[in-house]
Parts: C-alpha cells; structure tokens; sequence
C-alpha cells in the first residue's frame, strides 16, 4: 500500500459517499445516470467474486464489501426508493454497446482463461466506460448541479491516483498489471473534458454548464 | 505463459 493508492481508494469511497448522500438528502436522483450506476454495480459484482477465494487483507476485504454494498444501494434508490425523480428520459445511453464489446475484449485479452480472471477481466475493462452513460446525460441535459461535479470529480481522481500508484509501483516493486493499466488510462481520459470544465468553473463557485 | 498473480487492488 502506498499513499497513491491509499488516496485513490478514499477518493473512491468519498464519491460513493457524496452520492449516497446527495440523494438521500435531497431526496432526488435527478441528474444521475442510473445506467452507470447499473454497469457500477455490475463491475464490482464481476470483480471481487474473489472474496470467496482469496483472502487479501482485512482492508481489502472491507474495502470491497462496502463497494458492492453501496453499488446495490445507489441502484435500489434510484430505480426503487426514489423512482419518481429519476431522470429516465435523458438517461438514454445504450449499455449493452459497453457491455458487449466488454465481454468479448476480456474473452480474448486476458492474463488466464478461467471464470475468475475473466470476470475480474471484464469488471476492468468495463469499469473503463462506466460513466459514459453519466458523461451523456450531463452533455445532453447542458449542466449539473455542484453536488453531482464533486461526486465526478472524486471518482474520476480515484482511477487517476491508481495511474500514480502503478507507476510507483513499477519502480518500487517491479509489479505491473497490464490491463489494469491500460484500461485506467482510458477511464482517466473520458474524465479529462470534465476535470477541465470542474477546475475552470465549479472550484471558481460557478455551475457546470456546458456551452450551448 | 506468465503465471497470474493475485489482484491486491481494487
């Protein structure tokens, strides 16, 4: 565990946080794509099977029960407790052009061809474009409020500071995962348009609009 | 082939 990763990972559950807790505050999902929500609830599903095999360390083990928790939780607001405010026709994205293409990426690359490793595979590859379906209801709806730029801004510096954090570990451990890499490349670059409006706008007290 | 390590991220 280095300071990166330790950051990366609060950064994460900071995110999750501010959701649950904009939602359940305001009583609203309104300009929350559940869609990405789904595909989060799916990647961390696929992904920590593992806690049935393999035992990391209690931080780990913690870490990865409170992500599928609280995955099923924001999913079961948004389209259970407060349905009504769920903007269902603005989340339109179609995420089986994400899902698919996942499967059959993690199918052809992976590091073995087990059920696992495929699965934790795709959890990867998914996670990478997750918040698409997010990103297009922010560009087609023209604005989000505060609350949802600060949600954003923490979960895309958590795959940020992993970058950091596998860089530091090439050189201090010789450890380096390929895919894992690649894909947080990309996730990190669907964040770029995002930081900059957040950096350039929000952080100067003004809302995310996007220009018309 | 390369043996598989564990995934100690998350």
């Amino acid at each position: 565990m280095n300071i990166f990763r330790l950051f990366g990972d609060l950064s994460h559950l900071l995110a999750i946080i501010i959701l649950l807790l904009k939602i359940w505050k305001t009583r609203s999902c309104a300009g929350i794509s559940g869609k990405s929500q789904i595909l989060f609830a799916i990647v961390y599903t696929s992904r920590y099977l593992d806690l049935m095999t393999t035992y990391i360390s209690a931080y780990n083990t913690f870490m990865k029960i409170v992500f599928v928790a609280t995955s099923y939780a924001t999913v079961f607001l948004m389209y259970m407790k407060f349905k009504a405010t769920y903007d269902r026709n603005h989340d339109t994205f179609r995420i089986e052009f994400l899902i698919v293409p996942a499967v059959i990426l993690a199918l052809v690359i992976n590091q073995e061809f087990t059920v696992l490793e495929v699965l934790w595979t795709f959890s990867i590859y998914l996670e990478s474009v997750a918040i698409l379906p997010q990103l297009f209801l922010v560009s087609k709806t023209g604005e989000a409020e505060s609350i949802t730029s600060h949600y954003l801004f923490a979960l895309g510096s958590y795959r940020a500071l992993y970058l950091l954090n596998w860089v530091y570990r090439y050189y201090a451990e010789d450890h380096y995962d390929l895919i894992a890499i690649v894909a947080g490349l990309v996730q990190t670059v669907l964040y770029c348009d995002f930081f900059y409006l957040y950096i350039t706008k929000v952080l100067k007290g003004k809302k995310l609009q996007l220009p018309a | 082939v390369p043996e598989v390590e564990e995934h100690d991220e998350l």
